[in-house]
């Protein structure tokens, strides 16, 4: 079956190495 | 609500909704920070490799233990809202994860398979435990760590649809939060914006310059204070660092005549400053007062900063908000941030006029009629008001 990637639109908008633990 | 396509109400979205799965496992892949959608296909697909091989392994050890009928699989809810995504034990409705929608990078699905991929927090300092580099990458480029959770459900294609229109419910949220109407703007097209600014880096060049950074060397009398006043760099700047923002008549600081107002103070006696929170850096320069010898190293600069914002068209908004003539927010990415505009900077000149005793309103009047080359000058707002005597120094 067929892969399918949804990105988040924020993604570019987030600071390199924002997250969550 | 702008109609969003996807197979849930954006109302619903907002309060949450749930759906059944099992839980697999996780594991965690260092990434780039904006791969290409072919990597991202390689990532999941690694990520639902490495959780089915844990499966099989867990498998084989509870045969060996003889617990046949003990499950290896965990029945959880996924809550899908377009704040956050947790994963709740289906029994015990105990959160096992959970984690803010805009942390989550990307979603994939595959057969009865999701794969839900989210950065993981680096601390400020950048240490090397949460970023890497891959030897042999290309110019070293940083990778970042991602922790990938993987389901499995009847649903994974709706449970995938459903994220992906969390993620555009909360993206259109976030333009209108920053002035930009989603029904206004296509998200391809404010992207051709962006990628037409350039990247003002007259900072970057400035910090590049060895001549601008000295290591100083201070003289000073045990028990006295360096007698400085410095402020945040403000979010948004290149190096994020505390700023001199005025020094004390007679004291250590001013005596050596080698700082100016403006001056970036990188580390002091070997501690580097950067990246650490303002009442940290206060505190480590508190700490000199029983020194008689203190190292600085500073990046010479101006007190004031200088922003240059390319837009093209009225209808692109500039990607920042003022109140009484000071920068309280920035749109990550936007071109205001491209421009060099840092929070909590006061705006002393826009287009050569002097704004520093004009009303908010002609302000921001100003601002929103403005097109093409926007330059203004700033300068930290703490800063500015020591220097017109609105605040009283306390120097440390």
């Amino acid at each position: 079956s067929a892969l399918t990637i949804t990105v988040n639109p924020m993604e570019k908008h987030e600071a390199p190495g924002r997250g969550e633990d | 609500f702008v109609a969003v396509p996807g197979p849930c109400e954006p109302e619903d979205l907002i309060d949450g909704i749930i759906f059944a799965a099992n839980y697999l496992g996780s594991t965690q892949l260092l990434s780039e920070r904006n791969p290409s959608k072919n990597i991202r296909m390689m990532q999941a697909q690694e990520a639902v490799s490495r959780v089915k091989r844990m499966q099989k392994a867990a498998k084989i050890k509870k045969k060996a233990n003889s617990e046949v009928d003990a499950p290896t699989l965990t029945e959880v809810d996924l809550f899908i809202s377009t704040q956050r995504i947790k994963v709740l034990n289906a029994d015990t409705q105990e959160a096992m994860l959970d984690h803010a929608l805009r942390t989550i990078s990307y979603i994939a699905d595959i057969g009865s398979i999701v794969v839900l991929m989210a950065r993981r927090r680096m601390p400020r300092a950048a240490s090397q435990d949460c970023i890497e580099t891959t030897p042999g990458a290309p110019d070293g480029r940083k990778q970042y760590k991602m922790v990938c959770h993987v389901f499995e459900s009847e649903d994974a294609q709706l449970i995938a649809q459903s994220i992906g229109q969390a993620f555009s419910v909360a993206y259109q949220e976030f333009l209108r939060a920053n002035g930009i109407n989603p029904e206004d703007l296509s998200q391809k097209e404010y992207s051709d914006v962006i990628s037409t600014q350039e990247m003002y880096n007259d900072d970057l060049v400035h910090f590049s310059k060895s001549e601008n950074c000295k290591e100083l060397q201070l003289e000073k009398h045990k028990g006295e204070i360096l007698g400085v006043v410095v402020v945040e760099s403000g979010w948004g700047s290149i190096l994020p660092t505390v700023i001199l923002a005025n020094m004390m008549n007679g004291g250590p600081a001013a005596r050596s005549g080698k700082l100016s107002i403006g001056d970036q103070i990188t580390s002091v006696n070997g501690t580097s400053l950067v990246g650490l929170p303002l009442a940290t850096c206060q505190s480590i320069i508190k700490g000199l007062k029983q020194q008689t010898q203190v190292k600085l190293n500073i990046v010479s600069c101006p007190p004031v900063t200088t922003v240059l914002i390319k837009r093209p068209d009225l209808k692109y908004q500039l990607g920042f908000s003022v109140q009484n003539g000071i920068i309280c927010s920035l749109m990550r990415g936007g071109i205001a941030e491209r421009g060099g505009v840092r929070v909590g900077h006061r705006i002393i000149e826009i287009n050569g006029q002097s704004v520093v005793a004009t009303a908010h309103e002609k302000i921001v009047q100003a601002l929103s009629s403005s097109v093409g080359e926007i330059h203004m000058k700033t300068m930290p707002a703490a800063m500015f008001r020591l220097l017109t005597g609105q605040e009283t120094p306390l120097y440390i």
